[in-house]
């Protein structure tokens, strides 16, 4: 799975995932990455991008829950993150990246590693697996 | 208002034993896509279509798993899906089962943009993609053999990967059929839904 999330110099957020899916998956299966809400979401508060076991995000609806605790319980972008993936993944293993309207990127995964990178505006870089 | 931002994923499964070199590589693709957004964010691009730019190059090479270089099902074949999302006004797309659209993700943003759904799949998807236009290509087009080889492993296992990691103790798989195996853990984790 791949996908990127920005958030434009007008504050407007996006997000974007793409799969093959599972290493010997059933024919007719599908997993959180087309699921909007689950694998891919972007309001005006964030932008949301998912990977890992996709019955597992499902099951948490993790894409959207980022936003939900951003917007109802008030927490900052990371933080949202980080609560999200420990307390809604159960036994699954995935892991996401988000960016918030006010120009922060965040990542969040359970796994051994996640293949990612990020860049801001003014001149953060960060390519990173483990 | 912060300033632009833009992050990139190329998948959460990541085999620990990952070779240096192959290390490296990611690393450089990774870069190679951030430097892609980052020029177009620096035009004025809007998000929308900087995210869709930047995961068009990702499935075009086969390093990680969508697009070329995709996971193979059970019957050694490849079926794609994509979505996108555009925060404003939260208009969406998306595709499923996808065999011949060589860039999933433009058709989820054509779905989004050119029809009255968010969300189409397998044959009503492929006739869209030709109404639109969009690239096609066969489906030998995206099967690598690197894949092809991590399907008959995951098959001798009797598992379903997440991840290009082969589990040891599933390699060597014991004289009776291990219950079938979802990433390393029995399927009935799964069953719930």
């Amino acid at each position: 799975t791949v996908g990127c999330v920005v958030v434009d110099s007008e504050g407007r957020c996006a997000a974007a995932t793409s799969t093959g899916g599972l290493i010997n998956k059933k024919v007719g299966r599908i997993g959180d990455s087309p699921l909007i809400g689950l694998g891919t979401y972007a309001c005006d508060v964030c932008g949301v991008s998912c990977t890992g076991e996709g019955e597992a995000i499902i099951r948490g609806t993790l894409a959207r829950e980022v936003a939900a605790v951003m917007e109802y319980k008030g927490l900052g972008l990371q933080e949202a993150v980080n609560y999200v993936i420990e307390e809604r993944l159960d036994e699954g293993q995935a892991g996401l990246i988000a960016v918030s309207s006010k120009g922060e990127v965040a990542c969040g995964f359970n796994t051994t590693g996640m293949f990612r990178g990020f860049a801001t505006e003014d001149g953060f870089m960060e390519v990173g697996i483990w | 208002m912060g300033g632009w931002a833009i992050a990139v994923h190329g998948g959460a499964g990541v085999d620990p034993d990952l070779p240096l070199h192959r290390q490296d590589d990611a690393k450089k693709f990774l870069t190679r896509c951030l430097d892609l957004g980052i020029h177009a964010l620096r035009s004025n691009h809007s998000a929308i279509d900087v995210v869709e730019l930047v995961v068009r190059e990702l499935e075009n090479d086969p390093l990680f798993n969508s697009g070329r270089g995709s996971a193979l099902t059970e019957d050694g074949t490849v079926e794609m899906e994509a979505s996108i999302m555009d925060g404003p006004k939260r208009r969406c797309g998306a595709v499923s089962g996808l065999v011949t659209v060589k860039n999933p993700i433009s058709l989820a943003r054509l779905v989004m943009d050119k029809s009255p759904h968010s969300y189409l799949a397998f044959s009503g998807a492929e006739k869209f993609a030709r109404q639109q236009g969009v690239e096609l290509v066969s489906n030998d087009y995206f099967i690598t053999e690197g894949n092809v080889e991590l399907l008959q492993l995951a098959k001798e296992a009797n598992g379903i990967w997440l991840d290009r990691r082969v589990p040891i103790e599933t390699c060597c798989a014991s004289v009776e059929t291990p219950p079938l195996q979802m990433n390393g853990v029995p399927i009935s984790v799964y069953t719930p839904e």
